[in-house]
């Protein structure tokens, strides 16, 4: 069989030195494991879609990937996912915008584009198409992770804005290494 | 954000991509991770692209169609197509990040202007290489 794959995790100002080797360690292992769990669908035979889908559900579950598990905080203290997924075969595509409470908002671009009519749905509409397809529904605080938060925090603090209220359900206050979180912004900056 | 274009056995191709925006965003603002064209496109007749970066100026540029488009009217290569449009287009424009693509004969691209985009490729009975600066 002729198959292929390329996975991005993120684009930011990335620079050797400034990434500790722990963590540099950690992004490897999660971009080996990506692919992985691509070969093992298409190795087996399955689509292209079913690839992308596999590939994306296990960095949406990596608190190191902005998506899902792990995404940057709006400045109303919420998680906001977007994802789109198109097919090449047919030019069908679906996207979402702006879920919070979709464990894996790939799952639901590609329910738009599958079992819809339409190829985009946003906000709490989305949310209700995924509850009456079934799709993985998870609290909010699902997304919570304490590095995030801080960074939100921080940028807020920089432009004079109010901090919103802590999430309900997230986690007891953690420490955070200020150090870290410069680096991760730099190596996150863009969304 | 994370992106992905896969080709299959059976010459399919097809491009994914999940973010959860940029930090302390406001007004619902929406970049170009759900924006088809922008930040995701896919068609077997020129190829599969996943885009990262500051989503406004993807979307303004329609940088994922617009790589399919070289690669399909112009005839280019794909790693020329994405050249052109990350390193040149979307660098004048002033725009910042980068994109993953794939054709349906197997061809993988990658181009970035940042300093750094995490990245991974792997082709049937190959190895697989990982990248990050």
């Amino acid at each position: 069989s002729d198959w292929a794959l390329v996975i991005h995790g993120g684009a930011g100002v990335i620079e050797r030195g400034q990434m500790t080797a722990e963590r540099e360690a950690e992004y490897r292992a999660a971009m080996h494991a990506a692919l992985d769990r691509g070969e093992a669908v298409l190795e087996a035979g399955g689509s292209a879609l079913d690839a992308i889908e596999a590939v994306i559900h296990g960095m949406e579950d990596d608190p190191l990937f902005n998506a899902g598990r792990g995404a940057v905080f709006t400045a109303a203290g919420r998680n906001e996912l977007d994802a789109s997924i198109m097919d090449g075969a047919t030019l069908n595509a679906g996207a979402v915008a702006g879920v919070t409470q979709v464990r894996h908002p790939i799952s639901l671009a590609r329910a738009v584009m599958e079992r819809s009519r339409h190829v985009m749905l946003q906000g709490e509409g989305a949310e209700t198409f995924a509850i009456e397809q079934g799709i993985e529904m998870v609290p909010p605080a699902w997304f919570f992770t304490e590095r995030r938060w801080a960074s939100m925090t921080r940028s807020l603090e920089r432009l004079g804005l109010d901090l919103p209220e802590r999430p309900e359900g997230a986690p007891e206050l953690q420490g955070v290494d200020h150090g870290t979180l410069e680096r991760d912004e730099r190596e996150h900056r863009f969304g | 954000t994370v992106g992905v274009v896969a080709l299959d056995s059976d010459g399919n191709i097809a491009a994914g991509t999940s973010t959860g925006g940029t930090t302390a965003k406001r007004w619902g603002r929406v970049g170009d991770s759900p924006i088809l064209g922008a930040g995701t496109y896919a068609s077997n007749a020129s190829c599969g692209v996943s885009a990262t970066g500051t989503g406004e100026y993807f979307i303004r540029l329609t940088v994922a169609s617009r790589i399919c488009a070289l690669v399909e009217f112009q005839g280019l290569n794909l790693q020329d197509a994405s050249d052109q449009v990350i390193q040149d287009e979307l660098t004048a424009m002033g725009g910042d990040g980068g994109i993953v693509a794939l054709t349906p004969s197997g061809e993988i691209a990658w181009s970035y202007n940042t300093p750094g985009m995490y990245r991974a490729r792997q082709t049937a009975g190959g190895d697989p290489v990982v990248g990050i600066y």
